[in-house]
Parts: C-alpha cells; sequence; structure tokens
C-alpha cells in the first residue's frame, strides 16, 4: 500500500509539474495571439 | 439436618479468574490490531483519495492540451494571415519585425521562468495596451531609410555623403556596439525635419550604416558634393534593396534600404546591371565623375601639384 501511495504521488507530481509548464504555455500564446490580433485590427 | 448436607450447595464459582490469563488476548495486542487496521483503512482511502487527484489533474491536463492545441492552430492561421498582409503591404513588415521580436522575448522570457502564472489575465491586458500604443507611436514615425556605405579599411570618420547639407549635433557610444554613432540633422532644421544616424556595423567594420529619418520637405541641392575616393557619394530615392537581418536599426517603423556594399549581382537587379554595362551609361559616369572631380577644389589642387611637381623632376633631370 505504502510503495503504491509514494508511485502515486510522485505521478501527481509529474502530471501537476507539467500541468503548470502547460498553463504557462497558454498564458504566453495567449498574449501572443492577443498582440497579433490588435495589431490586424 | 442429614438432608441439607446430601445436598450439594456450592455453585462453583471460579474466585480465581487469573487462572486462565494466558489463553485471552492482552490488551495491548487488540489494541495494536485496531490501530493496523485503522492504518490500512486509512492508506487504502488516502491512496483512493490519491488517485482521484491524480484522475483530476490528468483530465486538467488533457483540458490543456486541447486548449493550446487550438489556440496553436488559431495563432498560426493569424500568423499566416498576417504574412500574407504583410507580403502584400511591404511597408508594415519593419513594424511587424518589431512586434514579433518582443513577442518572442516574451516567449523566452517566460520559458526561462519570467513569471507568466495561471492568472495572469492583468498581465497579458497591460503588455497588451502598452504594444497598441507602441503600435500607434511607430505608425506616427516618419519614413525610415537606411544606406550602406562601403569605406576604407583606414577611414575612420562618421560621414556619409549623400549631397545633402548635415549639421552634427551629437556623438554617443554604446555598449553592444563600441563604434561610435554619430547624429546629423539637416542644415535647413528647424523647418527640415529630416535627421541621420551614422554608425560603423557590428559585423564590418568597413560598413558605415547611414539611418535617415523624415523627408526632406525641399529640393536636392543641385551642386552634389565632391566625393572622396574612400566614400561613395549616396543620392536617396534610387532603389530599395532587401533588408539584411543581420543589420538593424534603433530607429523603429517602416524602412527603406539601399544597400551600397553589395558587390554580389543580384538576380533583381539584372536588367539595370545591363544597363549600368551599356556604353552610354559607362560615358555618363565617366562624364559625371569628371565634373564631380573638376568642381573638388583639393583635387584640382592635388592634380596641380602633381603636375607642377612632374615638370619640376622632368627639368632636374634635364640639367
Amino acid at each position: 500500500v505504502k510503495q503504491e501511495a509514494s508511485a502515486l504521488v510522485e505521478e501527481l507530481n509529474r502530471v501537476n509539474a507539467e500541468n503548470k509548464k502547460l498553463t504557462e504555455m497558454l498564458t504566453v500564446l495567449c498574449e501572443n495571439y492577443n498582440a497579433l490580433q490588435r495589431h490586424l485590427m | 439436618m442429614e438432608y441439607f448436607s446430601l445436598v450439594d450447595t456450592s455453585l462453583d464459582l471460579n474466585a480465581n479468574p487469573l487462572r486462565h490469563i494466558d489463553e485471552v488476548p492482552d490488551n495491548k495486542e487488540i489494541q495494536s490490531t485496531f490501530l493496523e487496521l485503522g492504518r490500512k483503512i486509512s492508506a487504502k482511502e488516502e491512496n483512493r483519495a490519491l488517485m482521484e487527484e491524480l484522475n483530476r489533474v490528468s483530465a486538467e491536463n488533457k483540458k490543456l492540451t486541447g486548449m493550446l492545441t487550438v489556440l496553436c492552430e488559431n495563432y498560426n492561421a493569424l500568423r499566416s494571415q498576417l504574412m500574407d498582409y504583410v507580403s502584400k503591404n511591404p511597408v508594415v513588415e519593419q513594424v511587424v519585425v518589431g512586434k514579433k521580436r518582443k513577442a518572442d522575448s516574451t516567449a523566452t522570457a517566460t520559458a526561462n521562468g519570467g513569471g507568466a502564472n495561471g492568472g495572469g489575465n492583468s498581465e497579458s491586458s497591460s503588455s497588451d495596451e502598452d504594444s497598441c500604443k507602441k503600435t500607434k507611436g511607430e505608425h506616427v514615425k516618419a519614413k525610415i531609410s537606411r544606406v550602406y556605405v562601403r569605406t576604407e579599411a583606414n577611414d575612420t570618420s562618421l560621414i556619409v555623403k549623400d549631397g545633402y547639407q548635415w549639421r552634427k549635433y551629437g556623438q554617443k557610444v554604446t555598449r553592444d556596439n563600441p563604434s561610435p554613432r554619430a547624429y546629423f540633422k539637416c542644415a535647413f532644421a528647424p523647418s527640415c525635419p529630416v535627421k541621420k544616424k551614422v554608425q560603423r556595423s557590428i559585423e564590418d567594420q568597413s560598413v558605415l550604416v547611414a539611418t535617415y529619418e523624415g523627408e526632406h520637405n525641399h529640393p536636392h541641392p543641385s551642386r552634389v558634393e565632391s566625393t572622396p575616393s574612400s566614400n561613395r557619394c549616396v543620392t536617396l530615392g534610387g532603389s530599395a534593396a532587401p533588408f539584411p537581418a543581420s543589420l538593424s536599426s534603433s530607429f523603429p517603423g517602416p524602412t527603406i534600404t539601399l544597400d551600397l556594399t553589395k558587390s554580389k549581382p543580384n538576380p533583381d537587379s539584372k536588367n539595370s546591371n545591363q544597363a549600368m554595362n551599356s556604353p552610354e551609361f559607362q560615358q555618363f559616369f565617366v562624364e559625371q565623375m569628371a565634373s564631380s572631380l573638376t568642381k573638388d577644389p583639393s583635387f584640382k589642387a592635388a592634380l596641380a601639384a602633381a603636375i607642377s611637381g612632374r615638370f619640376l623632376q622632368q627639368n632636374q633631370t634635364e640639367k
């Protein structure tokens, strides 16, 4: 049970880190997209 | 009395309960068993909670990936639209390049841990406002033209002769480019708004980069200034060559670039090369050179000195 728990925690940390990275990428892309859109207006 | 004695009145009660103590489990043992059981249950519950959390985060991850994919597609579509627009309207090209550079730097800063967070909406909107303001400012900016002139290696002056009269009003040295840059105003200032910045290229120190801002509101002086051999005469408004990416200017806005440093023939300029090779053009060119040189008093003096020196030498040898 303990081993399973530690594996789950590890996986959760990995997915959380990936989530954070994705959110950052999304933010940057959003900014760029908005800037581009404004530019085209 | 005898009757009573025959009846066994004893209840056979065990007055000593401690007799079977070894057969009954200890209190502590029971406690530990319960604790173990509780631990197992709580660990399982914890695992279940972890699993739920993992599922939730994974779903969020999937959603984010989907959003990112969609946004990427939209961004690429918008960018291709912009590229199409820019290719049709080359005037806005420089502004777009400037914008892209800013966007790229923002992206790089974020990728390096520059502080983009999940709730960065306010930050995003403020940066957009800034960029919008900047863009407006760039559109208001006057026309920018850039000229590249090759000079001789020993020539350290920051002078580009273009036929106009200029008044130098400043000189600056920056860390990114150690060679100084000189600032000039048109001699007709303040009525003429044209400014000129001259600096040696970072890549090639023998190349002078002259950046002109604005347009002259007076005719080009009819008398073209004499040109020293180290510095070719430049007249603006002739032809516009593609902008080399390696050389950039601090002036924002639309830019026309005239590159006089390239000796390599350009496929686009095939016709102009043919025209230049024609005998009529060469004759015209020789005449122009002759007239420019004869107008130069220093050249006249040098020629006179050379001829007189030659005569003197001849006289001395004859004697």
